[in-house]
């Protein structure tokens, strides 16, 4: 189950790191 | 508590402060528990989770136990969701993202700052239609006060006391800007904002030299660059 997890944490680290929106233009 | 006992508690209608700690020990029980636990709690108690926080959000004058009450249950809400399970049951549920959008209170920082995050998140992770929901909900929270919609997300911005939710704020504007397929929908968000607040404040935004803050900022204008060029 351990790679079901922390979803919602991965997801803030990318936007806080930006990542998020470079995947996205990309 | 097994998961049917905390479904069970939170049907049974407790308040104050017996809600505050079953609140408290059911995040921490989200948090260590296996997925399966938290699927078997969230068949039905995620619509009690939302229940409590309707009529928490329904109260006319709230008690400081009140705020508490509702800050755990946001805290809950996002250890629900840090699972695929918990994640897909919130992005189905539209109540919810009502519930949240109503939630917003730039009158109480913290749990404002860990609202924001969590619809960014959504807004990032949803399929496409995601974004008429949440834009959805937060016109109709908005309205419920006589507000414009994206007016307590600036006002958020506008706490220089609360870094970390200026921080969420930036972050949210630029999850929902970058969200529409379209280049006029993204431009029509990014002047909304713009003619709420936003264009007066980011001289000051960009003088604290925050690096999260700087990382945001940086995120909008190369947006808004990008579509200009498009443009």
């Amino acid at each position: 189950e351990g790679d079901e997890t922390g979803v919602m944490d991965n997801l803030l680290e990318a936007l806080q790191s930006g990542a998020a929106f470079r995947d996205r233009r990309k | 508590l097994s998961s049917q006992e905390y479904v069970h508690e939170l049907r049974s209608g407790i308040s104050d402060e017996k809600l505050l700690n079953c609140l408290e020990s059911l995040r921490i029980s989200l948090t260590s528990n296996p997925v399966s636990w938290v699927n078997n709690f969230g068949h039905e108690g995620l619509g009690l989770l939302l229940d409590v926080l309707e009529k928490l959000l329904d109260k006319k004058q709230q008690e400081n136990i009140d705020k508490k009450n509702q800050y755990k249950l946001i805290q809950c809400l996002k250890a629900f969701m840090n699972n695929k399970f918990g994640l897909q049951r919130i992005l189905e549920d539209e109540r919810s993202l009502l519930l949240l959008a109503r939630a917003i209170d730039p009158k109480q920082p913290n749990m404002m700052t860990e609202i924001v995050k969590i619809l960014s998140a959504i807004c990032i992770v949803g399929e496409e239609n995601i974004l008429d929901k949440l834009l959805g909900a937060i016109t109709t929270a908005a309205e419920r006060n006589n507000r414009e919609r994206f007016s307590p997300i600036v006002e958020g911005l506008e706490n220089h006391e609360a870094l970390q939710l200026q921080v969420a704020c930036m972050q949210f504007i630029n999850a929902l800007v970058t969200s529409p397929y379209e280049l006029d929908f993204r431009i029509h968000l990014r002047n909304e904002f713009l003619r709420s607040g936003l264009k007066t404040m980011l001289p000051d935004l960009k003088e604290k030299e925050n690096d999260e803050l700087d990382i945001q900022l940086k995120v909008f204008d190369e947006n808004k660059e990008d579509d200009l060029t498009e443009l």
